[in-house]
């Protein structure tokens, strides 16, 4: 259980930071 | 078709790899990029999930007596924070140059090796979950295997009695695997299979006792024998298939035949 938490916790993170870096890109395409 | 075979692991990965997938796309569409935002606060924040999410890892590997997920553990921990590693590089040359297109390429890898070593990890652990649920099935082959030294009416109450829980656990853990799964092949052979193995459970109680009254009159042993040993063999065949079935994690074509 913990360890699909932690799981949950970096997926979230990654999707959020690739977000924004995906947002400075979009600008330009 | 479903990339990831359980929900559990499609709704934790799935968001994050079409968020990857799309930065892999904008960043081949504009090759020279627009100025990066400062990304130092994400970034931070994904170090810290990793270095939760590698506590965890080898704390379950520390308390599993489950030798094979103690080896698949540690490499996907390693992939996850040689990849935040990455992340973190990214983050301090897009400081210094917003428009350096080696930090966007660490960017990308370190985004990716984050998704792939998640799913790696993930996919040990269900694993591991799925051979917790297979000794369960072995536990119902074993006791299936001693019928033939039931030939009393008193070994058959015994017989009942250490059967039924197996059985029981092995039905609600198989029933709860099912519906974990997204592979709708997957998920009907298993419902086929326990079905099967549920109707023919008061066939193998009533096939026992038929041989046991037919041992005591001498009349018919051998075609009681004979029912019995067919209905352990038919039971048996269906929890081999439902092992094989849950050690299935990718589609496979065959499989719609």
């Amino acid at each position: 259980e913990q360890i699909l938490e932690a799981a949950k916790s970096i997926a979230a993170a990654t999707a959020a930071l690739v977000k924004s870096a995906s947002a400075a890109q979009r600008e330009l395409v | 078709m479903p990339v990831f075979h359980t929900k559990t692991i499609e709704s934790i990965l799935e968001p994050v790899a079409v968020q990857v997938s799309k930065l892999v796309i904008l960043h081949e569409e504009a090759e020279d990029g627009n100025a990066m935002p400062d990304l130092c606060r994400p970034i931070q924040v994904v170090k810290l999930a990793v270095d939760n999410l590698v506590k965890v890892g080898y704390e379950t590997i520390n308390f599993s007596d489950d030798q094979i997920l103690k080896q698949d553990m540690p490499p996907a921990l390693r992939r996850v924070e040689e990849s935040s590693i990455l992340l973190l590089q990214a983050s301090d040359m897009l400081r210094a140059d917003p428009y350096s297109a080696p930090a966007r390429k660490k960017l990308i890898e370190g985004s990716r090796g984050i998704l792939q070593g998640t799913s790696a990890l993930l996919l040990a652990f269900d694993e591991s979950e799925v051979r917790k649920i297979i000794r369960v099935c072995k536990n119902v082959l074993e006791y299936l295997a001693i019928t033939e030294v039931v030939d009393r009416m008193e070994d058959l109450v015994t017989y009942v009695k250490n059967l039924s829980p197996v059985l029981t656990r092995m039905t609600k853990e198989v029933d709860t695997r099912e519906k974990e799964l997204t592979h709708q092949v997957h998920r009907e052979m298993l419902i086929r299979s326990l079905e099967q193995v549920k109707n023919l459970t008061p066939v193998l109680i009533s096939g026992i006792k038929i041989y046991i009254t037919a041992k005591q009159t001498n009349q018919g042993v051998q075609d009681a024998q004979t029912n019995r040993d067919y209905v352990v063999r038919k039971m048996s065949d269906e929890i081999h298939e439902i092992i094989r079935v849950l050690q299935l994690t990718t589609y496979d074509e065959e499989e719609w035949d």
